[in-house]
């Protein structure tokens, strides 16, 4: 699966 | 995680700091608007909606927690401390914000990565972060003098930005398929709205003058 996108920043 | 990135988590922490700090002392709230502390809590309340569900680091989650409970306690004071309520300049804090979110929730649901509920959450805190100061702006143009505090308060939260579109810039050049369209064009009106009250914080530290924004 895609790796789901993920906000990493604040 | 790189530098600028670090430095603007900081110089927004400070900001933060900085306004409980100044509520806390002098037990008043001249000056601050609450519409645009309770604009900031609503931003950080619906960007971290992912805060139980997805964890990134350590960090992030600390640091979001600390941004939620930081902004949430300001808009209490505010709101419900007896000492602190008195000083709030209820009749120059008249920015109507309500317009404001509803144009960031329409132009989330518009313009976001993901049509989800998360996805359309998140790029609507990073518009309402957007214009989330205008409320304060106004309110300094309404008081004409600027304590230094909240001057310093709005001047971190200026680099805080500033440092957060330089690490996006430096990202974008060191890894590959990087890309942020909306919180970069978010953050570049953001950090424009500020360069006017900057220009002004300037000139008065140039001309050693207490800060008058032009009414």
């Amino acid at each position: 699966p895609i790796q789901q996108r993920l906000h990493d920043e604040l | 995680m790189n530098i600028f990135r670090f430095a603007g988590d900081m110089t927004h922490l400070i900001s933060i700091l900085i306004l409980l700090l100044k509520i806390y002392a002098t037990k008043s709230c001249a000056g601050i608007s609450l519409k645009t502390q309770e604009l900031y809590a609503l931003v950080f309340l619906t960007r971290y909606l992912d805060l139980f569900t997805d964890y990134v680091s350590l960090y992030n989650t600390v640091m979001k927690i600390v941004f939620i409970a930081s902004s949430l306690a300001i808009v209490w004071c505010m709101r419900r401390h007896p000492l602190v309520r008195r000083s709030y300049d209820k009749d120059l804090d008249t920015f109507r914000h309500q317009y404001v979110v509803l144009a960031c929730f329409v132009l989330a649901l518009l313009l976001n990565e993901k049509f989800t509920i998360q996805e359309v959450f998140w790029a609507f805190s990073i518009y309402l972060e957007a214009v989330a100061i205008l409320p304060q702006l106004v309110l300094l143009q309404r008081s004409g003098n600027v304590d230094n505090l909240t001057g310093q308060y709005v001047l971190f939260l200026g680099a805080y930005r500033g440092l957060y579109i330089i690490n996006w810039i430096y990202r974008y050049f060191t890894e590959d398929h990087f890309t942020r369209w909306i919180a970069c064009v978010s953050g570049l009106v953001q950090t424009g709205l500020y360069a006017d009250f900057f220009y002004y914080y300037y000139l008065s530290w140039k001309t050693n003058t207490k800060l008058k924004l032009p009414a």
